[in-house]
């Protein structure tokens, strides 16, 4: 699971 | 790029066109909370400060500048241009109340002890809370105008729409954000009120009007 790893979301 | 998020994006986008062109096309912003406008520009300032030291797309640079300018605009025809309909008297909301304990808990709970990370942890926490002066004032009113409910509609389902986003990543790319989960179902349930009257009333062509 990939927690946060690049904020790709506005 | 999910059809929820870009959805999201979508209405959240629409949401912010609507109340410039009310405020543009009426000249007043009558009825429109400024502190939760002002609240609006702090989120996005301090969450898209990674336009600086992080590129992911034209398109996520594009929104991310489209939103700052149109929350700054918003606040300009507000505060400046049409500072005369500006409904003072009701928009009493102390935001200083919604900033302080965001921030605490920003400082608290985040992903990392570090000055953007903690900028953006804030900025999600903000965001959930920020509609409450516009809600307040709403309810301090009694009513509001069907293009400002369209407004809130709009603004309300972003975050939704961004829920369904959320699962979709789970399953899709193992992906997930417990932060900016939690921040956006509590951010969603403050609209779920609204929500009710807006489907019940404004969308059969009533007023939205709260009882006395």
């Amino acid at each position: 699971i990939v927690i946060n790893e690049i904020k790709d979301e506005l | 790029m999910n059809i929820f998020r870009l959805l999201g994006d979508l209405s959240h986008l629409l949401a912010i066109i609507i109340l410039l062109v009310k405020i543009w096309k009426t000249r007043s912003c009558a009825g429109i909370s400024g502190k939760s406008q002002i609240l609006f520009a702090v989120v996005y300032t301090s969450r898209y400060l990674d336009l600086i030291n992080a590129f992911i797309s034209p398109y996520n640079t594009i929104m991310k500048i489209v939103f700052l300018a149109a929350s700054y605009g918003t606040i300009y025809l507000m505060y400046m241009k049409f500072k005369a309909t500006y409904d003072v008297n009701h928009d009493t909301f102390r935001i200083e109340f919604l900033i302080a304990p965001a921030a605490v808990l920003a400082l608290i709970v985040n992903h990392a002890f570090e000055p953007l990370e903690i900028l953006w942890t804030f900025s999600i926490y903000l965001e959930s809370v920020a509609i409450l002066p516009q809600l307040f004032l709403v309810s301090k009113t009694g009513e509001a105008e069907s293009i400002t409910s369209h407004y809130l509609f709009m603004l309300g389902s972003y975050r939704a729409l961004y829920i369904f986003n959320w699962i979709y990543r789970y399953y899709a790319e193992n992906h997930y954000d417990l932060i900016a989960i939690v921040a956006g179902i509590v951010q969603t349930v403050l609209y779920c009120d609204f929500f009710y009257l807006y489907i019940t009333k404004v969308l059969k062509g009533k007023k939205l009007q709260l009882p006395a």
